[in-house]
């Protein structure tokens, strides 16, 4: 299982992987 | 001299997200440098913190890259067995904090706890949390006759500004709101009626081929949507602006909602953030994406800085 799983009655199913992050630009 | 400071939720219901292999890369004046990101907490207190510092000196832009791998779930809940859930005597500390009022959460004034009491005619106690928590949810959508769709400042080329927000008490009397505002009502809602609840700040892939969501089909953006903890079994997200329509006044809260709980997209939303402006001590700047900058230990800039932020999100599929 993975971490974290909720208890009952909350189910996870249909995992997908993703890669994810965001890309800033700051800029003056 | 700075920092940027983004949150990554690691473990949540539909979330779970690993930072040991988190990938960053930083730019300064456009030139690459050798910089690592510090990360603090406890991956299994649900949340992390990333800390990428700017070095002093004259820079006229900062660009940023940070990714980590991450897995998204659909989720289910059994209406019954979550109908028979009791108020808890004492909730967990972890739990407890998403109890209090926050910026753009004002769930302290008198305006939130007369629409509980109102709403739940003196039963709030007497009727079982996740119920109680539909019904509250569903009342305070029907509030909003005026919804604004666009959620986020963009600036063009994938990239935004951040969430256009006004918060959950000037909504109460503004003629239209966002999605942003509908999630931070919502969640100021529950607070005053005792039920911890959180915005979630995430990233969204595109729906492909559903068209049962009011999300872009084509595109990965930032989204927000809102989650309440059910004691003792963990948080259940749900989406008011997706929820709103689809004959919610007349549903049967006994009944599955769309959007509430049961919510098959949930695994092309990644959770990054529980506050639209985490670890800025409850300050949000005009438009919050899910982090946070300081230039001299300051969130606020002696010069005028404009930031932009591109959602990254690579699909590895099913696993």
């Amino acid at each position: 299982s993975w971490p974290g799983c909720p208890a009952p009655p909350l189910y996870r199913s249909d995992p997908r992987g993703y890669t994810v992050g965001l890309a800033i630009d700051i800029g003056a | 001299g700075g920092s940027i400071t983004i949150a990554a939720a690691t473990v949540d219901t539909a979330t779970v997200s690993d930072l040991r292999g988190l990938e960053t890369s930083i730019r300064l004046n456009g030139i690459p440098q050798n910089t690592s990101a510090r990360v603090e907490g406890d991956p299994l207190s649900g949340s992390q913190r990333i800390s990428l510092g700017i070095p002093r000196g004259p820079l006229q832009t900062v660009s940023a890259r940070v990714t980590w791998p991450a897995i998204a779930f659909s989720i289910g809940v059994d209406e019954q067995m979550a109908a028979k859930v009791t108020w808890p005597r004492e909730w967990v500390p972890e739990v407890a904090k998403f109890l209090a009022p926050s910026q753009g959460i004002q769930s302290d004034n008198e305006i939130f706890k007369a629409f509980v009491a109102k709403t739940t005619e003196g039963r709030l106690r007497r009727t079982p949390i996740y119920l109680a928590a539909k019904d509250l949810v569903r009342r305070t959508i029907m509030e909003f006759r005026n919804v604004d769709s666009q959620t986020l400042v963009r600036e063009g080329q994938g990239t935004i500004r951040g969430f256009r927000l006004q918060g959950a008490l000037s909504s109460t009397g503004a003629l239209s709101v966002t999605p942003g505002d509908m999630v931070c009502t919502c969640v100021a809602v529950l607070r005053a009626a005792g039920i911890p609840a959180r915005p979630v700040i995430g990233i969204y892939s595109g729906s492909g081929s559903n068209p049962d969501t009011k999300l872009p089909k084509d595109r990965k953006t930032l989204c927000v949507w809102a989650e309440f903890n059910l004691p003792g079994c963990g948080w259940v997200p749900f989406d008011p602006y997706e929820m709103r329509g689809r004959g919610l006044p007349q549903a049967n809260v006994n009944q599955p909602w769309k959007w509430f709980g049961t919510i098959k997209q949930m695994n092309r939303r990644v959770g990054l953030a529980y506050d639209f402006a985490p670890f800025n001590h409850g300050m949000i700047r005009d438009w919050p994406a899910g982090w946070v900058w300081t230039v001299s230990g300051q969130t606020t800039a002696p010069f005028r800085l404009v930031d932009a932020t591109a959602p990254l999100m690579v699909s590895r599929g099913q696993i």
